[in-house]
């Protein structure tokens, strides 16, 4: 799965995810990833966010609404990332994802959840301090 | 800020962030950043998860589900269970420019793309064939049954619904190789 966000010098945000979901789903199963504030989000007025992960667990806690809704109000991208993914391990301790989280100033992060195999989450980022895609990682 | 534009995406994928910048560089939108990039990755069905030929179901059929939001407007374009269309992604963003819904879903959603002018065409790949086969071979392990008949933890189906319930914790299926 892809989750990707967009922000242009003014602070226009889009957002999109694109999938072929999970191998051996029972046919008719769809994921978070086309499901608007699970998938992702985007709001011109706060920021964006992407979802991957485990979607059927996911989808249950609109992870990249309420990311975008806590940079919203105030919160840091990497902070609101933690806070939706812990929002999720409350419920389902040991579930797969990961989030990034983009605020309309530029900034952005990522948090994931720990589990078997997964302890650090690799993404992509360009802006205009690097002007070419950089490979970040953070640890779970 | 002095770091916009931006492109941010999920997973080590390379090429679908340089699509989405060049489209920021080139004076493009913010959809249209997103729509390339993701494109991108559809074209190369990054690490197998995106795009045709990946991740088939019990069926050994390959799905593909997208969606696409402005920020600005909060207008919302979304496919999923999409069936012989590869550009999943494009579709999604005909949704939101074609229709006043926001999300399609399975053979209409397909019907609509090739009536917006998308190529209908096998998503199957001898890789996602193998994978099928594999699975088959396996005893259709991992699977994603539960309180069925006969055990889908050890047997294909097709399965019954099983009259006793049990409360089982859900087995983690998903992972680096296979998500949404």
């Amino acid at each position: 799965t892809i989750g990707m966000i967009a922000l242009d010098k003014d602070g226009h945000v889009a957002a999109g995810t694109s999938t072929n979901g999970l191998t051996h789903k029972v046919p008719g199963r769809v994921g978070d990833s086309p499901i608007i504030g699970a998938g992702a989000y985007a709001d011109s007025s706060a920021g964006g966010a992407a979802a991957t992960g485990d979607g059927d667990v996911m989808m249950r806690f609109l992870p990249s609404y309420l990311a975008v809704e806590l940079m919203r109000a105030g919160a840091d991208p990497s902070a609101a990332c933690k806070t939706a993914i812990s929002r999720i391990k409350r419920h389902y301790s040991d579930f797969f994802g990961a989030i990034i989280c983009a605020n309309t100033t530029g900034h952005y992060g990522a948090a994931c959840n720990k589990a078997p195999d997964f302890s650090q989450f690799h993404y992509m980022v360009s802006n205009s301090e690097s002007d070419t895609p950089l490979l970040k990682s953070v640890d779970c | 800020s002095l770091t916009l534009p931006l492109v941010i995406n999920t997973w080590p994928f390379k090429n679908a962030t340089a699509a989405a910048w060049s489209v920021l560089q080139s004076g493009g939108s913010v959809l249209d950043a997103v729509e390339k990039g993701c494109a991108r990755c559809e074209m190369e069905q990054c690490d197998g998860s995106v795009g045709y030929g990946g991740s088939p179901d019990e069926f050994g059929e390959t799905t593909l589900d997208a969606m696409i939001i402005n920020g600005d407007t909060v207008e919302v374009g979304a496919v999923a269970d999409l069936r012989r269309i590869k550009n999943a992604i494009g579709v999604a963003r005909a949704v939101m420019e074609h229709t006043e819904h926001t999300l399609l879903v399975g053979e209409s959603a397909s019907l609509f793309a090739e009536n917006m002018g998308f190529v209908a065409e096998d998503l199957t790949t001898n890789k996602s064939v193998n994978i099928f086969s594999q699975w088959l071979k396996g005893n259709c392990q991992p699977n994603y049954r539960k309180n069925v008949f006969p055990d889908p933890s050890t047997s294909c189906g097709p399965y019954k619904p099983k009259g006793t319930f049990t409360q089982n914790k859900s087995a983690n299926h998903a992972n680096v190789h296979s998500h949404d």
